[in-house]
């Protein structure tokens, strides 16, 4: 699979960019929660494409990123 | 769409075209 870069994004229409990036991020997510894979990923995409680039760069930040959206999850389910 | 909707987060399925929190009925 080809890296992902700012520019080849950009050339994407918003939701393709989306796609792009799902697609990218779910393996990566499904390797730490692989029940929960779907919605992190959902969560995720509604952050700014750039933020989202340097997750997929640094598994760091994805990890954090992803740990901070099973909380909001969590937290949403038990209303 | 708000964050106290039942169906939130959208679920992401790869290979599925995206469409964001449109996935959600209001």
């Amino acid at each position: 699979q080809e890296p992902l870069d700012a520019t080849m994004l950009a050339s994407a229409p918003l939701m393709d960019q989306k796609q792009l990036l799902g697609e990218r991020l779910y393996p990566l997510i499904q390797a730490y929660h692989p029940n929960l894979a779907g919605k992190i990923t959902g969560m995720l995409l509604e952050m700014d494409n750039t933020e989202l680039l340097h997750m997929l760069e640094s598994p760091e930040s994805l990890h954090a990123k992803v740990d901070e959206a099973i909380a909001v999850l969590k937290a949403h389910q038990a209303k | 769409s708000n964050g106290n909707n039942i169906n939130w987060p959208p679920e992401f399925c790869p290979g599925v075209p995206w469409k964001g929190l449109q996935n959600i009925d209001p």
